[in-house]
């Protein structure tokens, strides 16, 4: 799972 | 980035386009419930604050940015430019029984206790429902313009389409984020109905309104 820093989705 | 988050994103951008345009051109927003449209532009604001913090790409600070300002030009030409138009009397839809549980459990379930990572969850979770002031409004006055029809449309195949991106990246990255992924599922179901009166009225040239 992604982390703060990973969301690169909108 | 695959074909599905691309189109996606163009389905979620084309969404909040013919919504504009909608008002625009008819100078009016009869129809449309700007609390969902507020939700959204919280949405928007709570989701976008790493704008500050993160650097992704060109194209992920672009679209942000252009769906900031969709959101707020979209609230203000419902609150301000053509308040007078804006059936506020249909509008009725109680946004405390929305923001306080999806307040409640975005600090109860999230990836860490930080304050930019509560408000993406909250922004996550609100999104999912955020929809439902304008569900409300149609269900009440029993009828769509077919052009508010085609804005649902593309709202809700922007969802679908995360979806199928959020499988395409488990099978080939591994990658999962549960909270994006649940509430994702969740959002598209309330579309269900939706999308069956469309494929079954509005797609065969009928305006689209209820029994």
């Amino acid at each position: 799972a992604g982390s703060a820093s990973g969301k690169d989705e909108l | 980035m695959n074909i599905f988050r691309i189109l996606g994103d163009v389905s979620h951008l084309l969404a909040m386009i013919i919504l504009l345009v909608k008002i625009w051109r008819s100078k009016s927003c009869a129809g449309i419930s700007g609390k969902s449209q507020v939700l959204f532009a919280i949405v928007f604001t709570s989701r976008y604050l790493d704008l500050f913090t993160n650097f992704f790409s060109i194209y992920n600070t672009v679209m942000k940015f252009v769906f900031l300002m969709c959101a707020y030009i979209t609230v203000y030409l419902i609150y301000g430019k053509f308040r007078k138009t804006f059936d506020n009397e249909n509008d009725s839809f109680r946004l405390e029984f929305l923001l306080i549980p999806v307040t409640g459990l975005s600090f109860l379930e999230n990836q860490s206790f930080t304050p930019l990572e509560i408000l993406w969850t909250f922004s996550i979770y609100l999104e999912s429902v955020a929809i439902l002031p304008q569900l409300f409004m149609i269900s009440k006055t029993g009828e769509a313009e077919t052009i508010t029809t085609h804005y649902l449309f593309f709202l809700g195949l922007y969802h679908a389409l995360y979806l199928a991106n959020w499988i395409w990246r488990y099978q080939t990255e591994n990658y999962y984020d549960q909270i994006a992924v649940v509430s994702g599922v969740v959002q598209t179901i309330f579309y269900c109905d939706f999308f069956y009166l469309y494929v079954t009225k509005v797609l065969k040239g009928k305006k689209l309104s209820l029994p």
